[in-house]
């Protein structure tokens, strides 16, 4: 394992174990600003492990992104480590960085599903779901169709062997509770980003229904600067709107039941593929794609930072 | 593990509704074993497929026999995931 997250490999995919053992040499190189936060097991007892970076304070307004909640999303995770490795780099040098992080803390859960990452490591790399057993016939939940928020409503499957079965109850997934006890007890959550791949698209709620989300028209200009910073590096071309109107209609979904938690700047990521590959981007993009997502996260946290609520 | 040698990944992009509703229709023959990797979302908007071996053939029958026209977006999955493994194994040494 390599011996600091400097020698860490970025342009290449790693097991569970190795972004763990990441995470631990990242916290130990900068105690002063990252911590790392146990919030849950998954239904494989694997800890749920989310990295804090704060420059102090209690309980102070907070960011929240997660990557890896579709496991076969490789490049997501990996998207992560780099994220999580930039914060810490430019949390000093960097005027934007800094200035959110005098005002906000960032919370980032990089493995958000393990049960289903290891899966796709060790026996099936296609694996999207949890891990769960519900059902006689078939294994796992569609992560992302498992929130309260529009339940069980069409744009989700009620059959336990679809990719999109969004599980016997809300909340039915530890992975899924696990962060909607830590976004109710914090309490103060003020953005929260949802990372999957692929298709090139940033999206905000709802995906339940056709209304409008009161703060569409926020919405929809943060989201037109933000996908104009991230096609400015590389020409990555994005389209971004309402979950609903964009792609389809998706019941369950994350950042719906975030943005209903009061969570005003609720956005969800699918990051690119722009050479045909989909789920199987090679590494050597994990990097161009980090960089590029990662000017539109700032266009995000920055407007969050700078108009409290 | 899994393997997925044979597999395609078929690139559909759905131009009239009619072609659409097909492609809606797809996902619901479970016995095609399909993988949605996009799903059909509008007119123009690409669908991309994950199709096994076995469901090759008929997949690519039906589709052309409701003139719907496809690419092949992957020749082979099986060969990606083995590009992939071997990166991460250099990667490591």
């Amino acid at each position: 394992l390599p011996l600091s997250t400097d020698a860490f490999d970025y342009s290449t995919y790693h097991n569970l174990d190795e972004i763990n053992a990441f995470i631990d040499l990242l916290v130990a190189e900068n105690s002063n600003l990252v911590s790392k936060l146990e919030i849950g097991r998954s239904t494989e007892n694997r800890p749920l492990y989310v990295l804090k970076f704060s420059k102090g304070g209690t309980n102070r307004p907070a960011i929240w992104i997660d990557t890896g909640i579709h496991s076969r999303e490789w490049v997501t995770q990996a998207s992560g480590v780099w994220f999580a490795k930039k914060i810490v780099q430019d949390h000093e040098n960097n005027e934007g960085l800094a200035s959110i992080l005098d005002k906000m803390d960032i919370f980032l859960e990089i493995v958000t599903n393990p049960d289903g990452f290891v899966f796709t490591h060790t026996q099936n790399r296609m694996w999207r779901k949890t891990r769960s057993k519900h059902s006689s016939i078939c294994v796992g939940v569609d992560p992302n169709r498992n929130w309260d928020a529009g339940f069980g409503a069409s744009g989700a499957s009620s059959n336990p062997c679809s990719e999109t079965y969004h599980g016997p109850y809300p909340n039915s997934e530890p992975e899924v509770k696990a962060i909607v006890d830590f976004v109710k007890s914090h309490g103060n959550i003020k953005a929260f980003i949802s990372i999957h791949s692929y298709s090139q698209l940033l999206l905000y709620p709802y995906g339940y229904t056709t209304t409008p989300v009161p703060d569409q028209k926020e919405l929809h200009e943060i989201s037109e600067r933000a996908v104009a910073a991230l096609t400015s590096l590389y020409g990555t071309k994005y389209e971004y709107g309402s979950i609903i109107t964009t792609i389809y209609k998706a019941s369950g979904a994350t950042v719906d039941w975030t943005y209903d938690q009061g969570i005003k700047y609720s956005f969800t990521f699918e990051l690119r593929d722009t050479g045909r590959y989909g789920f199987l981007l090679p590494a050597k993009q994990i990097i161009p794609t980090a960089e590029e997502t990662w000017e539109a996260l700032m266009v995000i946290m920055q407007h969050a930072a700078d108009h409290p609520y | 593990t899994e393997t997925f040698v044979g597999h395609q990944v078929l690139r559909v992009v759905p131009t009239t509704d009619e072609e659409l509703q097909k492609v809606q229709e797809l996902q619901d023959l479970e016995n095609l074993q399909l993988d949605f990797w996009v799903a059909p979302h509008g007119l123009g908007k690409p669908v991309d497929i994950r199709v096994p071996f076995a469901s090759l053939q008929p997949l690519k029958v039906h589709l052309e026999s409701n003139g719907i026209s496809y690419s092949i977006m992957i020749e082979d999955v099986q060969t990606l995931v083995d590009h992939e493994k071997m990166e991460m194994l250099r990667g490591r040494r």
